[in-house]
């Protein structure tokens, strides 16, 4: 996948962290000091729809199949996440209890065009 | 083929704007925490743990078991630590009180695994036997009855780990659980150490929400 860096327009993950402290929460979660909410952002034109795909040939189908069906504008291609992680969180309830536990597809690791 | 005066899609232009969109991020990271955590607001501490306490107890927890599912397989779990309240307690035995709260289990828990960790100061060459009685809700009014009960030997000074079996498991799922520590023989009941922060018994349960009933495919 691909970081969005200057002002590329193309489908790309956009890193946004929020530490804890900034939004006052730092005395109910333990751990960890912040979490990485980062997100997909761009365009992604016909092109390129199924990049980057799990394998190289993905790809290429796709795009044989809108050479083939002409589909120029039909349905469109999305800028979406393709690899996500979980977040671990070390918390107290609001019976003082220790919690800890791992929140599965929190984080996103890299972005692609459907 | 562009369209005449299209702009080329992917050429330079204004990226997203994270600074004045700081507020709208913060406030979505906030509800994608909350959601997730099936809370509908922040917790507020009713008591404070303290750090010793805490270390103390993150040490103690026990690790994944040895046969985890793999993770694909694995829905969300949650390993809870519950700190002793001390509840009524005499000369020959003290009740503690172990609270649950109702987030982690709005729709129903699972108990996969508990467990009881005490510690205990012993005079050297002593040894000391314990009655540890788990109450339970009788299912006709709210008085508390005696689900089971464990004779614990305690040869040494220490942290000691008693598994807690179904009767329980089945309190904790109801967000309740009360033991009473009752000695046996001459050594001191005070050797079960309540006041200092460091060694506070706690309770430790591995817990999946959601319908008791789960299906297992074979």
């Amino acid at each position: 996948g691909i970081d969005c860096q200057g002002g590329s327009r193309m489908c790309c993950r956009q890193e946004f962290f929020v530490d804890f402290r900034e939004i006052g929460w730092q005395d109910w979660i333990i751990q960890p000091e912040g979490y990485a909410m980062n997100f997909c952002t761009g365009q992604c034109p016909l092109h390129v729809a199924g990049i980057p795909g799990i394998a190289a040939s993905f790809h290429t189908a796709v795009f044989n199949l809108l050479k083939a069906n002409t589909a120029a504008g039909a349905g469109g291609s999305c800028c979406v996440p393709t690899v996500q992680r979980p977040l671990s969180l070390l918390y107290y309830d609001r019976n003082s209890n220790i919690v800890k536990t791992d929140i599965p597809d929190m984080v996103v690791e890299a972005c692609g065009c459907s | 083929t562009l369209r005449p005066g299209s702009q080329c899609p992917v050429c330079g232009g204004p990226a997203v704007d994270l600074e004045s969109h700081r507020e709208l991020l913060l406030d979505l990271a906030k509800r994608n925490i909350l959601d997730k955590l099936h809370l509908s607001q922040r917790p507020t501490l009713s008591r404070p743990v303290p750090r010793a306490a805490l270390r103390t107890a993150l040490q103690r927890l026990c690790g994944p078991p040895q046969w985890a599912l793999p993770e694909e397989y694995r829905s969300q779990e949650y390993d809870i630590i519950s700190f002793a309240e001390t509840g009524f307690s005499s000369i020959n035995q003290t009740r503690l009180n172990f609270h649950f709260s109702s987030d982690e289990t709005a729709g129903g828990m699972e108990i996969r695994q508990a467990s009881f960790m005490f510690f205990v100061q012993l005079p050297p060459n002593s040894t000391w036997s314990i009655n540890v009685r788990v109450f339970a809700l009788s299912p006709h009014d709210t008085n508390l009855t005696i689900a089971s009960q464990h004779l614990l030997e305690v040869g040494v000074s220490g942290w000691h780990q008693l598994t807690l079996g179904p009767e329980a498991q089945a309190a904790c799922s109801q967000g309740h659980l009360t033991l009473e520590l009752v000695p046996e023989g001459q050594v001191a009941q005070s050797s079960v150490i309540m006041s200092d922060t460091a060694h506070r018994p706690f309770v430790a349960a591995r817990v999946r929400p959601g319908s008791k009933h789960r299906v297992r495919r074979r």
